[in-house]
Order: structure tokens, then sequence, then C-alpha cells
């Protein structure tokens, strides 16, 4: 563990509790994509799998766990939740998001580092983590403007792998033979993704109004 | 037993 990924860690378990927040305490998910946050439950049930066969530390399986418990129950409380879920706005958030898990599961089952059945879904996890969060950014330029707890939800999420680039580079200088390329590329796409997002996001804090 | 033999991030 590095100081970079700690600091992603938090940084991920800031961006859950955030929208946790948003939706547990003012019961809306206005603005907040359900489609993302869909296939933010697949990212880690997927990924997750191994919660069981492996043990790495408390640490470890404490955070999977609350990772699949808030993804999960995010995704209950904007479908089930009968406050919550009249504030999702439905006709915005139109992003085809399954289009994007077949093609994940495609290039996992192409590109990956061990053809076994847990390795497999952990890339297509990789892949599809990546772009989990367009159907996000595209309800965002829908809905043009948005408050604050959805937009520092969204930065804090498009932070977090920026560190764990940080923390992949600490480790390729520190650690002999760890190159996991399918990782990095994942990650990078990823972080790339938010580039418009934090321009806008950091524009807000110079301008001091709300996210166009 | 649990065997460590998969990812160390989350």
């Amino acid at each position: 563990m590095n100081i970079f990924r700690l600091a992603g860690d938090m940084t991920h378990l800031a961006s859950v509790l955030v929208l946790l927040l948003k939706i547990h305490t003012i019961k809306s998910c206005a603005g907040v994509s359900l489609r993302t946050q869909e296939l933010y439950a697949i990212v880690f049930a997927t990924r997750y799998l191994d919660i069981f066969t492996s043990f790495v530390s408390v640490y470890n399986t404490f955070m999977k766990l609350v990772f699949l418990g808030s993804s999960f129950s995010i995704v209950w409380y904007m479908r089930y939740h009968k406050a919550v879920h009249r504030t999702y706005d439905r006709e915005q958030d139109t992003f085809r998001h399954w289009f994007l898990v077949l093609p994940c599961l495609v290039l996992a089952l192409l590109i990956h580092e061990k053809f076994t059945f847990l390795e497999v879904l952990w890339t297509f996890s990789l892949y599809l983590e990546a772009v989990a969060i367009l159907p996000q950014l595209v309800l965002l330029q829908r809905t043009r403007n948005i408050d604050n707890l959805t937009g520092q939800y969204i930065f804090l999420l498009g932070g977090y792998r920026g560190l764990y680039i940080l923390n992949w580079i600490y480790r390729y200088f520190t650690e002999p033979h760890f190159v996991h390329w399918i990782t990095w590329i994942a990650g990078l796409v990823q972080t790339l993704l938010y580039a418009d997002f934090f321009y806008y996001y950091f524009l807000r804090f110079i301008g001091g109004r709300g996210v166009e | 037993i649990w065997v460590y033999e998969f990812k160390d991030e989350l």
C-alpha cells in the first residue's frame, strides 16, 4: 500500500459517500444517472468475485464490501425507493449503457492476462469501469446545470482513478515486474474521459458559479 | 484457508 493508492481509495470512498449522503438525506437523485450506477454495480460484482476465495487484508475485504453494498443500495434507492425514485429523470437518462457491456465482455475475452473465469471477469470489470461514467456525463450535458453534490460526486469519482495512476507509476518504480498494461491503459482511458468535466469543474471554482 | 492468489488493489 502506498500513499497514492490510499488517497485513491479514500477519494473513491468519499465519492460513494457523497452520493449516498445526497440520496439518503435530501431524498433526491436529480442529475444522477441510474445507468451509470447500474454499470458500477456490475463493475464491483465482477471485480470482487474473489472476495470469498482470496484474502488480501481486512482493509481490502472491508472496502470491497463497502463498494459492493453502496453501489447496489444506490441502484435500489433510485429504482424502488418511493421518494427518491420520483426525482429520477428517466427521460434524460437514456444512454444505451447495455451497448457498453457487450463490447467490454468481448474485449475481455480477447485481451486479458490469464484466460480463467475470474481473470476474464476481472478484466471485463476494468474495461466496463473505464466507460461506466459515460451515461452520467451525457446526462450532465443534457441537464446543463447540476447541484454541488452531484458535481462533487463526479469530481471525486474521476479523481480516484487518477490517483491510482500515480500509484501504478510508484509501484512500477519500486516493485520489480509490476507491469499491468491492461490495468494501466483502462485506467488512463477512464481518467481521460473526465478531462472536459474537470475543465468545467475547475472553471466553476474560478468563476464561482454552477457547473455549466 | 484463504489463499492469496488474486489482486491486491481495489
